[in-house]
């Protein structure tokens, strides 16, 4: 019931998107951050074979079925997450990155993120000044149950504040910004650690940055919830 | 027929500053290409930084080594040029027909100019986006293919105040890159700013009909009794012909006796 063969056609040097019809799961295994369960993935792969030629191209990803909402609390202000539905204490450790040399490697992530485990924490944020971070970062994210606040490259100290008083309308070319951010969603969308995105560190992104992403990134209604009064529910 | 998929190019890359070589791309990947790892050739840090390679290949301290940093000149001093390099690399590969050839730059900072077998293309700016160039019709046909990258550091590197402070002078933040190299509280700065071939390179071999950028969702009902995956990819048909393609999708989980339920 977990596989599904379609006939496409694709007219020559052309790029298509094509939406396979939804498959179905009965009670399946759920991805559950560090502390609330196991992080059960499963392997989702794609193959396309061309008439007359064969294999063309395959992908395969691990991919954690869970659901991640969150909120702002009125009364505290704070932001509340629930994974599956479950409420959750979150434990957060800040993330600037593995190595200022940018030596990143698949055994220092793990180390890390392991530790950060081993620590009982259950949410790293990776800080908006440094990176956003790498496949493998996430992986390791995905395999020990951590979720990750990851932050657009704006910070308050580079962007608006400081002495002398910085450019508070971010980087110059705001094109390039999106243009980078569209295709870090993409690099990193389907890692089920993956919670929450944020425009930058301590500050709002200049209002067309910040508009742009608050659109691109928000949910297709088909992906959202509805509560009895029916006001609509975000989730990623 | 060479094998569908990714190869990572992580090893035997050569570096040197780019005023210590007066031969351009198209020289070095056809006719006067470095020989090894001489003067003023040097083993390079690929996916790395410039800083990287340097470090490893002791011509400067490792910086976060005492006060080491201090002897390492920074780019507002220096100039770009200083931290500008090439990066030289060979890969062999032999194609059958239909197939195509990419060669994937997962992350570069900040700007770069490719050349390959003597082809130039230019990689515009920007810290974190993929570049991914069809080389299928750029490729060697004896099957050894010269490949020189050389990488621009960011536009705006910024000076270091004195007195150090968050960011530097803020000039950093002009440009769609990281910030703290400039310096922050808990960090000194980063003398070529996170110059370099950051990220992975890789080639990616397919036939006429390429997977891009798939989008996996799902939606939950009934207390997860109920559960909808959602697939969503690209597909893109590099050939001159149309594709009849039969497209498969399948969802495994891996038990611990190794069995697949399907």
């Amino acid at each position: 019931e977990h596989l599904q063969t379609i006939h496409v056609s694709i007219p020559a040097g052309k790029t298509i998107q094509y939406t396979f019809p939804e498959i179905f799961f009965y009670k399946p295994e759920l991805w559950w951050p560090n502390g609330m369960g196991k992080q059960t993935m499963y392997n989702v792969s794609i193959a396309v074979d061309v008439k007359g030629y064969g294999e063309s191209d395959s992908w395969s990803q691990p991919y954690g079925f869970r659901k991640i909402t969150s909120h702002i609390d009125s009364k505290t202000g704070g932001r509340l997450f629930k994974v599956n539905d479950q409420p959750i204490f979150i434990r957060g450790g800040n993330w600037i990155l593995s190595d200022g040399l940018l030596r990143l490697s698949r055994r220092r992530y793990e180390a890390d993120i392991k530790f950060h485990a081993g620590m009982n924490l259950n949410m790293i944020r990776c800080w908006g000044g440094a990176l956003a971070e790498r496949p493998e970062f996430y992986h390791y994210c995905d395999i020990y149950g951590l979720l990750v606040w990851q932050e657009f490259w704006i910070t308050g100290d580079v962007d608006g504040r400081g002495d002398p008083i910085s450019n508070p309308d971010g980087p110059l070319d705001h094109e390039l910004f999106l243009l980078c951010a569209r295709d870090t969603v993409k690099l990193l969308r389907n890692h089920p650690s993956l919670a929450l995105w944020v425009g930058g560190n301590e500050q709002v992104p200049p209002p067309d940055i910040n508009n742009a992403l608050k659109n691109e990134l928000q949910l297709h209604p088909h992906f959202m919830e509805f509560d009895e009064i029916g006001t609509s529910t975000q989730y990623l | 027929m060479a094998e569908i998929g990714k190869i990572v190019l992580d090893s035997d890359w050569l570096a040197v500053r780019s005023t210590e070589v007066q031969l351009n791309g198209t020289q070095l990947t056809t006719t006067h290409p470095p020989t090894g790892p001489n003067s003023p050739w040097m083993p390079a840090a690929v996916p790395g930084t410039v800083l990287g390679t340097l470090v490893k290949s002791n011509v400067v301290p490792d910086p976060f080594y005492g006060l080491n940093n201090e002897a390492i000149l920074d780019i507002a001093v220096s100039g770009r040029e200083y931290y500008t390099f090439w990066f030289f690399t060979t890969f062999e590969h032999k194609l059958s027909r239909n197939q195509h050839l990419e060669l994937n730059f997962r992350a570069i900072n900040y700007s770069a100019e490719v050349y390959l077998n003597g082809h130039q293309m230019v990689l515009p700016k920007g810290m974190f986006r993929r570049h991914s160039l069809d080389v299928t019709s750029l490729l060697n046909p004896g099957g050894r293919n010269l490949l020189a990258v050389l990488v621009h550091p960011p536009e705006h590197p910024g000076s270091i105040p004195s007195e150090g402070g968050q960011g530097g002078d803020h000039e950093i933040g002009k440009d769609v890159a990281t910030q703290y190299v400039e310096g922050w509280d808990w960090m000194a700065p980063i003398r070529d700013r996170n110059t370099g071939i950051w990220d992975e390179v890789s080639i990616y071999v397919t036939g006429p009909v390429k997977i891009i950028d798939p989008h996996l969702a799902s939606t939950f009902f009934d207390n997860y009794k109920r559960v909808y995956l959602h697939a969503t990819t690209e597909l893109q048909n590099k050939g001159t012909l149309v594709a009849e393609c039969d497209v498969t999708i399948q969802a495994t989980l891996d038990t611990k006796e190794s069995f697949c339920l399907v």
